[in-house]
């Protein structure tokens, strides 16, 4: 049986408070790495944040054992953590960067902006 | 800047794989970026312009296939004495050892062929110096559209086959071979010509960063003992 979804804090919708994707944007120059690093300027990891619910649905490709961990979490042990709301897709950026010989460098750099979320 | 300093420099790659990568590659006495202008930085923002959106993200159809494009300044350079119309000037290029993950599937020297002085103008070609292989030079496109004013001579074959293997040191000499067109007398105007950034080595790398195997971690922290625990404690994380 599958009791009835309560939302986490009250007052907050459902929806604001579960694992989604949030939109983040930061300068190459707050990292303070705008001495070596010439484009772009500004960068989109995005982050994940939000609570797993206890009944994962389709929407979050959640992997089985996610489904499992929150039982036992509920069920058996609760210093088990449930699901953590972390990144599922990712997407590369490619940056144009100096190098310590001086050569100009142009990289594509893999899984450095996440695309969508999921518990896990 | 800050938070590296609370690190120790051996342990940051083993908590972040990517700045530990970004490290490796960032000048150590992290240069004005102005130290990088003119010609070489226009054709790399030009490079980038066309491979990457303005959010930094690799357009759909690549002008590429290769991830990584390195751009390489001469390291020395020798005019040899005028001889007739022709003007000549050696160009030595360091080739940095190649890591496993990267492997070369480019290389290409971008020449302006044609410079201009103040009553004349020269053209110009470039050649590996002292080139008496029978490889054939040329050939291969660049995939993106050369910046204007800028050409390039394909020199993928001669560098697989004749320079990366070579032992030890590896340079690449290029000779820059230019023609006076007209007969005027142009005294010393071609040497300041010569001077300026007119060829530099262009590599092309298919990068696997990501299938880097884990052996190189133990040469990051074997000198250091903690760094060893590091080492058990990075495996039992994996």
């Amino acid at each position: 049986q599958v009791g009835p979804v309560r939302s986490e804090a009250p007052g907050q919708s459902l929806e604001q408070t579960q694992c989604s994707l949030h939109p983040f944007q930061v300068s190459f120059h707050q990292l303070g790495w705008e001495n070596w690093i010439i484009a772009p300027h500004l960068y989109s990891p995005n982050y994940c944040k939000g609570a797993c619910p206890r009944v994962l649905h389709s929407g979050l490709r959640s992997p089985n054992h996610a489904i499992i961990q929150n039982l036992i979490n509920e069920l058996v042990d609760r210093s088990i953590p449930r699901p953590s709301c972390v990144p599922y897709k990712y997407m590369p950026i490619s940056v144009l960067l100096i190098e310590a010989s001086g050569s100009i460098l142009y990289k594509e750099y893999e899984d450095m902006i996440a695309q969508s979320c999921t518990c896990r | 800047a800050h938070a590296q300093d609370a690190v120790a420099p051996a342990q940051v790659p083993t908590l972040l794989p990517l700045l530990g990568a970004l490290l490796q590659e960032a000048p150590r006495n992290s240069p004005r970026r102005q130290l990088t202008r003119g010609h070489p930085l226009q054709y790399m923002l030009e490079l980038y312009r066309q491979n990457a959106d303005q959010h930094g993200r690799p357009r759909e159809k690549r002008v590429f296939r290769a991830n990584t494009v390195r751009l390489v300044r001469p390291a020395g350079r020798r005019a040899l004495p005028p001889r007739g119309p022709w003007y000549v000037q050696t160009l030595d290029f360091p080739l940095q050892p190649n890591r496993d993950m990267d492997h070369l599937v480019r290389a290409a020297v971008a020449y302006r062929p044609r410079l201009r002085l103040s009553h004349s103008h020269l053209s110009c070609h470039v050649e590996p110096w002292a080139h008496k292989s029978t490889i054939l030079l040329g050939g291969g496109s660049p995939g993106f559209a050369l910046p204007e004013a800028w050409a390039e001579m394909d020199l993928t074959n001669y560098i697989q086959q004749q320079v990366q293997p070579q032992k030890g040191r590896r340079v690449l000499h290029i000779q820059v071979r230019c023609q006076q067109q007209e007969r005027t007398e142009i005294g010393l105007g071609w040497r300041q010509a010569l001077a300026t950034d007119t060829a530099f080595l262009v590599l092309y790398f298919n990068n696997t960063f990501k299938s880097v195997p884990r052996m190189e971690l133990p040469e990051l922290l074997v000198g250091d003992p903690e760094g060893a625990d590091l080492l058990s404690l990075a495996r039992r994380v994996r």
